[in-house]
């Protein structure tokens, strides 16, 4: 474990518990996407497959079980939850996002470490992570202002993945036989869709403005 | 934690 994972580990967790914080502070789902919220629980479930059977540390069953659960809860809030489910606005949320479980499945068809149930899926659950913000984003240049919570979400979620390739880099330059070409490539395109969010959200905070994706 | 093992990371 280096520094730069661990950061990147936290800012994930923290990214999770400020949509939280949101939905059950405000009580509302207004501006975030439930579609992406799927995904993420779908990219959890399929990643997390070994997470019985494969003890790795504390820290790494412990935080599984704390990302399968978070985003179990908030799909579960932004379907069941009344008062929530109320707020959730189905008609900007029209992103086709089956056809980026369709695509990221058939792509770990043929590109993933070997050619097992395990490996596919979580091969799988990477290249779903990957394009899993893109309803997210589509959502945010629909629905014009952003609030502040949202935007920290979104800003927090895209930042761990960019800790993360700090954290390959260290690896790669720290361990012998350190790659993880499947991780690394995803993880820099999962980032790079992050870049005009980022652009925007640094001159909100630059202007002290709120935060406006152009349509 | 047992570093190396293939799928350390989250």
């Amino acid at each position: 474990m280096n520094i730069f994972r661990l950061a990147g580990d936290m800012t994930h967790l923290l990214s999770i518990l400020v949509l939280l914080l949101k939905i059950y502070a405000t009580k509302s789902c207004s501006g975030v996407s439930r579609k992406t919220q799927e995904l993420y629980a779908i990219v959890f479930l399929a990643r997390y497959l070994d997470l019985f059977t494969d003890f790795i540390s504390v820290y790494n069953t412990f935080m599984k079980i704390v990302f399968i659960a978070s985003s179990l809860a908030i799909v579960w809030c932004i379907r069941v939850h009344p008062m929530v489910k109320r707020s959730y606005d189905k008609d900007l949320d029209t992103f086709r996002h089956y056809l980026l479980v369709a695509a990221s499945f058939l792509l770990a068809l043929f590109l993933h470490e070997k050619f097992t149930f395990l490996e596919i899926f979580w091969a799988f659950s990477i290249y779903l992570e990957a394009v899993a913000i893109l309803p997210q984003l589509v959502l945010l240049q629909r629905s014009g202002n952003v609030d502040n919570l949202t935007g920290q979400y979104v800003f927090f979620l895209g930042a761990y993945r960019g800790l993360y390739i700090l954290n390959w880099i260290y690896r790669y330059l720290t361990e012998p036989r350190f790659t993880r070409w499947i991780a690394c490539v995803s993880g820099v395109v999962q980032t790079a869709l992050y870049a005009d969010f980022f652009y925007y959200y640094f001159i909100s905070w630059k202007n002290n403005s709120k935060l406006k994706l152009p349509a | 934690i047992v570093e190396g093992k293939y799928h350390d990371e989250l």
